[in-house]
């Protein structure tokens, strides 16, 4: 299965994973 | 063969065309991986090979909703207590299930293998990040992220969808009333309710032994939901990196509302075998359904006199689960 998130945000958002790195419920994935 | 009485000759029919066509086709991929490889020993960057129209149309005709209800009822036949932890053991061998982190950890507690898919973990398992203002809503592995440009959204390095298939045209009529809509103005300006922002997404692939319940990715009203009948094709990263436009052809529930800085969604596609997808709140959706007629979707508004603006989800709350079947 597989969960797409698409949202709008300020330019100045980041993300802090990076493809293909594992992930879990709870933890940070970006912020402003 | 000639002697053969005729119910032999054509129940050997089928094995035949199945072996025919099965070796035949492998004898294409092995002639495909032959020349990628000519290509690198030239040191020519071989472009990801994408599926070809009739490759896809082949994967779609295979029976996957019918095989996933299937192995879905399968998986809800109640097993007898001893058989229980061989059978599930198994499957947390396969998987890699880290059983210390669920709920319950006795095996006899699961009375089949869709109840131990749906499992629960233990509160402390996964502690919800306070500071930043997105966060996972499930466990996984990142495929891609990052911006949506030109209306194209990633699935994985260098194979895109489009962003209009995937979410289907605009809900709220007002936005595209409220702007000129000229020919530049795209489905993704008109997502956008800031000038000064960008659209941005992510893409998490849930493997078989993670944990299969989602949450609320940040503090959001869902004010509507889409539902879109599909294939149930495998969404592994090999598959996501084979089929473009994967996530338009799979059964999905997209969610859409807002959060502090605008447009917001989330979007549940099912997979082979899991095609079955809940919303805690969503009494109504029925995903995986023996009919439904190609390229059709069903939308509902949790828009109500008592939430303006759609059901309020806090960072972290239970939102959804995937179910086997």
């Amino acid at each position: 299965s597989t969960i797409v998130l698409i949202f709008e945000a300020p330019k100045d958002f980041s993300f802090y994973v990076k493809p293909g790195q594992k992930i879990r419920f709870g933890e940070a994935l970006g912020s402003l | 063969f000639h002697t053969a009485p005729i119910r032999s000759v054509l129940r050997l029919r089928p094995v035949h065309f199945l072996v025919a066509t099965g070796g035949g086709y492998a004898g294409y991929r092995q002639y495909e991986k032959h020349k990628e490889k000519r290509l690198q020993n030239l040191g020519v960057e071989a472009l990801p090979r994408v599926a070809s129209d009739w490759e896809v149309s082949l994967y779609k005709s295979v029976p996957t909703r019918l095989l996933s209800r299937a192995w879905g009822r399968l998986n809800s036949v109640e097993l007898p207590t001893w058989l229980r932890k061989p059978v599930l053991s198994l499957y947390i061998w396969t998987f890699g299930v880290n059983m210390k982190e669920a709920a319950v950890e006795d095996l006899h507690h699961y009375r089949n293998l869709s109840e131990f898919f749906r499992r629960k973990l233990k509160p402390q398992a996964r502690p919800v990040c306070g500071f930043h203002s997105v966060i996972s809503p499930s466990d996984g592995k990142i495929l891609s992220l990052g911006q949506v440009k030109n209306c194209e959204v990633e699935q994985v390095k260098g194979i895109t969808y489009s962003l209009e298939s995937f979410l289907g045209p605009h809900t709220n009529k007002e936005s595209s009333k409220g702007k000129p809509l000229s020919c530049h103005d795209s489905f993704q300006k008109q997502l956008v309710t800031k000038d000064s922002n960008e659209l941005y997404h992510c893409v998490i692939y849930l493997a078989p032994g993670d944990y299969h319940c989602f949450h609320s990715p940040t503090d959001w009203k869902v004010s509507h939901r889409r539902h879109f009948p599909g294939s149930l094709m495998s969404v592994n990263p090999g598959v996501a990196r084979w089929i473009k436009e994967l996530f338009c052809h799979n059964e999905r529930v997209v969610l859409s509302g807002c959060w502090k800085h605008g447009f917001f969604s989330l979007t549940a596609v099912g997979a082979q075998n899991v095609g079955s997808i809940r919303i805690y709140f969503d009494q109504d959706l029925r995903t995986n359904s023996p009919q439904y007629s190609k390229g059709s979707y069903n939308d509902f508004s949790f828009v109500t006199s008592n939430n303006h603006e759609g059901i309020p989800m806090r960072k972290g709350e239970h939102l959804g689960e995937f179910n086997l079947g």
